[in-house]
């Protein structure tokens, strides 16, 4: 029983999420090489997930329980990164991946994904590094030191943080200091200070 | 995206 508010917001999540999949697939396709059969059912496990879990955010935010990031269940809150229906398919299919795929394919999945994470982690870490250098104007030794710096003690969320360069060219991110600025010359220490407060 | 289709694997 979904309300015509939360049907209409299940119309317009279901084929991003359905497209995000999609592309999942396809890529597992192209490493992977699996049967038709096991194809089948890797679409099927994690589509029904994805219904799933689009038609409760869906119905969780027409009627208000999601704001700011915040999704209230049985009265806690809740991160909102927690719920979203993304995180919901992307464990079914991995679990449907474990089940469905043979040692030797489960092994180029894995190791495909690792290449993904440290390609996205390299690239991430050269966007942070030039946003940092327009604020900065670093020398190459410190572009080199500040990107093996943020490499070493790598956050998964610092790859959102990328995200804020798109928004404004005086951006820049907020990062610990002492990933920073030991690298740091002592006017570039003052600026970042400044941007960081 | 065009929605994923199982298809036979390549040869």
């Amino acid at each position: 029983g979904l309300n015509a508010q939360a049907k209409a917001l299940l119309q317009q999540y279901r084929p991003i999420y359905m497209s995000k999949l999609s592309g999942h697939l396809y890529a597992l396709r192209e490493v992977c090489n699996p049967t038709r059969e096991q194809q089948e059912q890797l679409l099927e496990s994690s589509q029904a997930a994805l219904e799933k879990a689009v038609r409760e955010y869906a119905k969780q935010m027409a009627a208000g329980k999601i704001n700011r990031g915040i999704v209230v269940i049985n009265g806690m809150a809740q991160m909102q990164g927690q719920s979203e229906p993304w995180d919901a398919v992307r464990n079914e299919l991995d679990k449907s991946i474990a089940e469905h795929l043979t040692e030797d394919q489960l092994a180029l999945y894995k190791q495909d994904a690792r290449d993904r994470r440290e390609f996205r982690r390299q690239a991430a870490a050269t966007n942070l590094v030039s946003a940092i250098d327009k604020q900065l104007s670093l020398t190459e030794e410190q572009r080199d030191a500040v990107h093996a710096s943020l490499l070493k003690s790598w956050q998964e969320s610092w790859e959102v943080a990328v995200r804020g360069l798109l928004q404004s060219p005086q951006y820049l991110p907020q990062l610990p200091d002492k990933v920073i600025v030991p690298h740091l010359n002592a006017n570039q220490k003052s600026v970042w200070k400044a941007a960081q407060r | 995206v065009q929605p994923f289709e199982p298809q036979d694997p390549r040869p």
